[in-house]
This record gives structure tokens, C-alpha cells and sequence, in this order.
């Protein structure tokens, strides 16, 4: 038996929105310790890793390991009918092939739930190496989907180039070019507004826009967004779930050719 | 010109 009961049903809603014109299908693992996801989209370039934990749940049930292979535009189809103040109950008996999500809105007055198909799936798990990074930069999520946005205009590729003064984000093309630098924040009153730079070593990469502008579907998620930065490997964005969690997207740099 | 590389080059299938 699986149950997992979440009073703050709404980051359901925003978690599905996030991956779901990323990935069109993926297994989310169940165990006791929590629910874990990890799939990569079509062309291999990206990859979304999920974890919520146990304990971030209202009720959380899993008496055995869990497998559920879902197609994600169906499951975010059914997730929109649940109100945004809704608490949200996920539910699967151990050989389902089914999932059962009820709906309850806060008064009690309304108790909503469905059923959905559940598919089979085959995917390869990839190991992501423990990482020290050359650069972590954490700023407002509103403020890095804004300039992946802006810079769209110009071009498919954006350049982050990080130092300790900040970061500095750029793009071109035909009809010209654009540079968007963020400094390090003086004073930390606001930590949601901060920009802080974390530097080890300078760091200057090549990342398509494309999907930094998939990623930032995640921005309802969390007021901050981490991005972690070396030479010449993958992107690490990565939204908080409130108390539960992360949503990591992992991004393939662009190199010279 | 940049050139967009594939996740597979940088982690290994587990």
C-alpha cells in the first residue's frame, strides 16, 4: 500500500507544470524515505531529478517499493482539477496499475478522486558524480526567468560567465546583442530577493535557452533559484519544494564546435 | 560556433 497526503496539495499542481512539456513520461519511485524521480528528456540533453521526502508529507504511507510509470501530460491534465487549496492524496495498492488521486478542498465539503492508468516503462537510471562546484549562484527565480526570456529575443544560446563581483548573463545574434549582469547583493535583508555568488574558480559557459526557458516553468515553485556552475560540465537548476524537497534540471553545456 | 553535447557524455548509465 502507497499513500502519500499533501495539505499543500498546490505544489502537486506546480510540480507537474514544471517537467511536464519537458518530459512526456517517467517512473516515480516510491519507497519508505520518500518519492524520487529521475528521467531525462527525449534528446538526452537535460534531466530532471525530483525528491521529496517522507517527512514532508502530512500522512505518507509505502509498504513496499513502488514503481509508477507515468505519462506526465495526463497526470498534470488531472491534476488541474484539483483547486489550488486543495489537499491531494496520491494512492496505489502494491500490483496496481492504477493511481488514485483525491481531491479534498479545505473545508471537507468537496472530495474529488480519480483514477489513472498507470504505464510500463523502461528507463535507464544515470549516477550523477557528488560534484564541488566552481560556482553557485542563488538569486530570485523571477529574476533568472525573466533574463532566459528577455535574452531569447536575441539568440538560442546564452553565455553565463560568474566571477566574484556576480554574473553576467549574454546572448546574440542577427540582430545584435545583449548582456544582463547581476551583482552580488550589498545587504541580505531580503533573502528571497538576494543574489549571492558562491566562487571557487571563474567560470564562463554555453547553455541553449530552450531549455533554461523549460526550467523556469519551475519559478512558482520557489523564490530562489541555485544555479551551480564548472567547466565544462552539466548546468545544475535547482527549485526548493517548500519543506519536502528539490526539483534539479541538469543541462549539458554547448561547446565550441 | 557551439556545439550542444549529450548528458550520456557526463554521467553513466547506473
Amino acid at each position: 500500500m502507497f499513500e502519500a497526503r499533501l495539505v499543500q496539495g498546490s505544489l502537486w499542481k506546480k510540480l507537474l507544470e514544471s517537467i511536464k512539456d519537458l518530459l512526456n513520461e517517467a517512473i516515480f519511485d516510491c519507497s519508505s524515505t520518500g518519492i524520487t524521480l529521475q528521467a531525462m528528456d527525449s534528446s538526452h540533453v537535460s534531466l530532471v531529478s525530483i525528491s521529496m521526502n517522507s517527512d514532508g508529507f502530512d500522512t505518507y504511507r509505502c509498504d513496499r517499493n513502488l514503481s509508477m510509470g507515468i505519462h506526465l501530460p495526463s497526470l498534470s491534465k488531472i491534476m488541474k482539477c484539483a483547486g489550488n487549496d486543495d489537499i491531494i492524496t496520491m494512492k496505489a495498492t502494491d500490483d496496481a496499475d492504477t493511481v488514485s488521486l483525491v481531491f479534498e478542498s479545505q473545508n471537507n465539503e468537496k472530495v474529488s478522486d480519480y483514477e489513472m492508468k498507470l504505464i510500463d516503462l523502461d528507463t535507464e537510471h544515470l549516477g550523477i558524480p557528488e560534484t564541488e562546484y566552481s560556482c553557485v549562484v542563488k538569486m530570485p527565480s523571477s529574476e533568472f526567468q525573466r533574463i532566459c526570456r528577455d535574452l531569447s529575443q536575441l539568440g538560442d544560446s546564452v553565455v553565463i560567465a560568474c566571477t566574484k563581483e556576480g554574473v553576467k548573463f549574454s546572448a546574440s545574434g542577427e540582430l545584435g546583442t545583449g548582456n544582463i549582469k547581476l551583482c552580488q547583493s550589498a545587504s541580505t535583508d531580503k533573502e528571497e530577493e538576494a543574489v549571492v555568488v558562491d566562487m571557487n574558480e571563474a567560470v564562463c559557459l554555453t547553455f541553449a535557452l530552450r531549455y533554461l526557458n523549460f526550467f523556469a516553468k519551475a519559478t512558482p515553485l520557489s523564490a530562489q533559484v541555485q544555479l551551480s556552475m564548472s567547466k565544462d560540465v552539466p548546468l545544475v537548476v535547482e527549485y526548493k519544494i517548500s519543506e519536502l524537497g528539490f526539483l534539479r534540471f541538469y543541462l549539458a553545456p554547448k561547446i565550441e564546435d | 560556433k557551439s556545439k550542444q553535447t549529450s548528458l550520456m557524455s557526463f554521467f553513466k548509465k547506473k
